[in-house]
């Protein structure tokens, strides 16, 4: 079962003006991250069991969160994965989902199961690619978007030589 | 043309082809053009000098001069275009670069901007600033908010509530930027959204800056008793700008919407699929 205590118990914790500001030692900065990242697991149990339940599946939840830095070894190795986006504001929304994922093209369906645009770009001074789509998201609601490997297909590099500038 | 360009509907950014850096924002939608530099530039962290033994550290900020050094005076750039995205990469040095993105529909241009580790081999503790140096005629003034809700008037070298006799021309004018930093000349409205609290101010009319890192070798005498300065190699940061031009009497809508959007971001949950159908009975 989830818990969020230990997630708000570091949050009200972090309420200090030294979390706030960051005018701790070394040492209390680490110990504050520390208390924030044990308080994530819990809550994300939390999540997957309220996700499962209101979506009907039971489903191995994986939460990335290196997304911010293209890290993601579910979307960078499976064939196929389901994206779920939350949308926590009183709006819906459309929002842009990037994926690191590997060299390949792939199909992604909205939630009624029809083809949605995509695009596979590669990061430039990398050697890794991430996957674009538009997901549209209810008011404090979510989409879950299928996103499939098509077979023997390489993306098509996008990137425009670089252009060293005149050093000045 | 050598210049390099990206646009959407909305938005038509442009880049200098000599240094790689942006140089013009257009708001096509309201038909606003103005020149934009934006640059990476650090403050040299005082050490503390003749008027003051105060060193910049956790708690106080103070550069030992007026002007910042440019990060780099030129970028070398990628650009990537899409059917659903734009974007300019900007490598600026080892430890700064930036991604400058447009997507179909957006009304404003995203700056993820990555720095860090900052180096310090060379004794100086360094203090990142992200500067947009425009033409606009803000006579001094300048807006930042409080934890995103009221909006507060900033003038240079200026307290509403008392009479100030400014000794810190830098430090003295910076503020908290919570959500958002914006300079007018009553027409045209230039705002950038953070997505974490930094300082921001504007050091001269036209231009606006907020501070990305800071990685500082001598305490600052306050209490921490150890300056501000990560272990081993130094973190690396990442994070976004969202820069907005409209009229100035109709930004508030789009810097408000889009703050809340940025704040309340959807929240991504991955999961192989095919899970055993689950129902609560």
């Amino acid at each position: 079962s989830g818990d969020s205590a230990p997630l708000n118990e570091a949050m009200a914790v972090l309420q200090h003006h030294d979390a706030v500001s960051g005018t701790s030692r070394q040492h209390v900065a680490n110990d504050y991250a520390r208390q924030l990242a044990e308080g994530w697991g819990p809550c994300e149990v939390l999540l997957s069991n309220a996700l499962a339940r209101l979506s009907g599946s039971k489903e191995d939840f994986m939460f990335c969160r290196k997304l911010n830095i293209s890290v993601c070894p579910l979307t960078q190795t499976s064939e196929s994965f389901q994206v779920t986006i939350y949308n926590p504001l009183g709006r819906k929304v459309d929002w842009m989902v990037r994926l690191p994922v590997s060299k390949h093209v792939f199909l992604v369906r909205d939630p009624s199961g029809t083809v949605v645009p995509s695009d596979v770009v590669m990061i430039p001074s990398s050697d890794s690619q991430e996957l674009l789509f538009s997901a549209s998201v209810p008011a404090l609601g979510f989409s879950i978007y299928s996103v499939t490997q098509v077979p023997g297909q390489s993306p098509q590099a996008h990137i425009h030589h670089p252009r060293s500038q005149k050093p000045w | 043309s050598r210049v390099l360009v990206i646009q959407n509907e909305y938005i038509r950014a442009r880049f200098d082809p000599d240094s790689g850096l942006l140089m013009e924002l257009e708001n096509l939608d309201q038909n606003l053009r103005l020149p934009v530099r934006q640059a990476f530039y650090w403050y040299n962290a005082s050490t503390g000098n003749s008027l003051s033994s105060q060193v910049s550290g956790a708690y106080i900020f103070r550069p030992n001069r007026q002007q910042p050094l440019l990060v780099s005076h030129w970028a070398q750039t990628h650009l990537v275009k899409t059917a659903l995205v734009q974007e300019v990469h900007q490598n600026f040095s080892a430890w700064c670069s930036q991604v400058v993105r447009l997507y179909p529909g957006q009304r404003h241009l995203e700056l993820e901007w990555t720095v860090g580790p900052i180096p310090v081999g060379d004794g100086w503790g360094k203090e990142v600033i992200s500067r947009f140096d425009t033409v606009l005629e803000t006579d001094g003034l300048f807006y930042t908010d409080s934890n995103g809700r009221e909006i507060l008037e900033r003038r240079r070298d200026y307290r509403l509530t008392w009479k100030l006799n400014q000794t810190e021309p830098v430090a003295g004018n910076y503020y908290p930027v919570n959500s958002r930093i914006y300079i007018t000349d009553g027409n045209m409205q230039l705002t950038v959204l953070t997505d974490r609290s930094q300082g921001g101010s504007s050091l001269s009319d036209g231009s606006l800056e907020l501070m990305v890192h800071r990685r500082l070798l001598r305490d600052d005498a306050r209490g921490v008793g150890e300056p501000l300065l990560e272990e081993g190699s130094g973190l690396w940061v990442r994070g976004r700008h969202l820069v907005l031009l409209e009229k100035a009497r109709n930004a508030a809508a789009g810097h408000r919407l889009q703050a809340e959007k940025e704040v309340l971001a959807p929240q991504v949950v991955l999961a192989r699929g095919g899970g055993a159908p689950y129902r609560l009975e």
